[in-house]
């Protein structure tokens, strides 16, 4: 998936690192400093729908042309998380426990046209 | 709003970039919440010191991740009737209050002084207050310690749950083994670390429940 440049209209990947200082949460949040907060963001024209963004194949990009020279458009497509990958986090719990877990699916890796 | 330029998703107005940048980091906010199912950020009142902190995770297993889900714990232990020996001390963890998650392996983390004389026979009890402040003790294991340093002591899981306030006590009981017996009054000097950066630690490993484990036991 291309990450956005500031005017790409197509599907892309919105890149955006949050330091947990800029939070006020590095007393509580132990490791890491801070994480990639991206989102997807653009539009997916007809032809682009169901386009899995990096993971396109030939089969996909010919199915994509047909569906272009198609005159009825079926529904609309959206630019959505493809893949996503866990984000391990070590914290401070209110009992001052320190708890280190995984939370799944935190970090968006690619965008795709649904 | 910039004037004149359109959102490429929505077709709405774009933000400006301080605006965007002010919803990106309220969205981190609920997103980080959300992953680790708080309501809100815990209130740390009293943090463990740094030094503690940073001994504890270095005993910890470096990349040790648990499986599936799961959650490893570190809990600090304040002490308490702690004896002049400070062998034979209680100590209290005040455990996250258990979720749906199931306790797979415990350990007791001590730090033996150098100075103790040689092997210890130490056994650790869970302490359970009971009618009229009378507390009722559960042996949970006995280790002999013969070196100094640090010591993991493994804790049978199924002993350490069960406790809904959260609040875990265990007592310590040793003494120092002459031959194999273990001698009769109490060491007269410092054993066991228990102040500073050596405190005692709990280490718990946690792993989501399966779903319906609880029905299964039921039947």
């Amino acid at each position: 998936t291309p990450t956005c440049e500031p005017e790409t209209p197509l599907c892309c990947r919105r890149d955006h690192y949050v330091d947990f200082q800029e939070l006020g949460w590095r007393d509580w949040i132990l490791q890491p400093e801070g994480y990639h907060l991206n989102y997807c963001s653009g539009q997916c024209p007809l032809h682009l729908a169901g386009s899995p963004g990096i993971a396109a194949s030939f089969h996909s990009a010919v199915f994509s042309l047909l569906k272009a020279n198609n005159p009825w458009p079926a529904g609309t497509s959206c630019c959505v998380p493809t893949a996503r990958r866990s984000l391990s986090l070590l914290y401070l719990d209110h009992k001052s426990n320190v708890v280190k877990t995984d939370v799944p699916d935190m970090v968006v890796e690619a965008c795709g046209c649904s | 709003r910039r004037a004149g330029s359109e959102c490429p998703a929505c077709g709405g107005p774009t933000l400006a970039p301080q605006a965007e940048r002010a919803v990106v980091l309220e969205l981190a906010k609920q997103q980080i919440l959300e992953g680790l199912h708080l309501t809100s950020r815990p209130r740390i009142t009293h943090p463990p010191p740094p030094a503690a902190l940073t001994t504890a995770l270095r005993r910890l297993q470096p990349g040790s991740v648990a499986p599936g889900n799961g959650e490893e714990i570190v809990s600090f232990a304040t002490v308490t009737d702690s004896s002049p020996a400070a062998c034979s001390s209680m100590l209290t963890f005040h455990l996250p209050t258990p979720r749906s998650h199931h306790l797979y392996r415990a350990r007791l983390w001590l730090h033996v002084f150098p100075t103790s004389p040689g092997t210890l026979n130490l056994k650790i009890f869970r302490w359970s207050p009971r009618r009229r402040h009378r507390g009722s003790r559960t042996l949970l294991g006995e280790h002999q310690l013969s070196l100094p340093g640090w010591q993991a002591l493994t804790l049978p899981p199924s002993g350490l749950r069960g406790e809904r306030s959260g609040v875990l006590k265990l007592q310590l009981d040793c003494r120092p083994l002459k031959g194999n017996r273990t001698a009769a009054g109490p060491p007269r000097q410092r054993l066991l670390d228990m102040a500073g950066h050596q405190r005692p630690f709990l280490e718990l490993k946690m792993r989501a429940n399966e779903p319906g484990a609880g029905r299964a036991r039921r039947r």
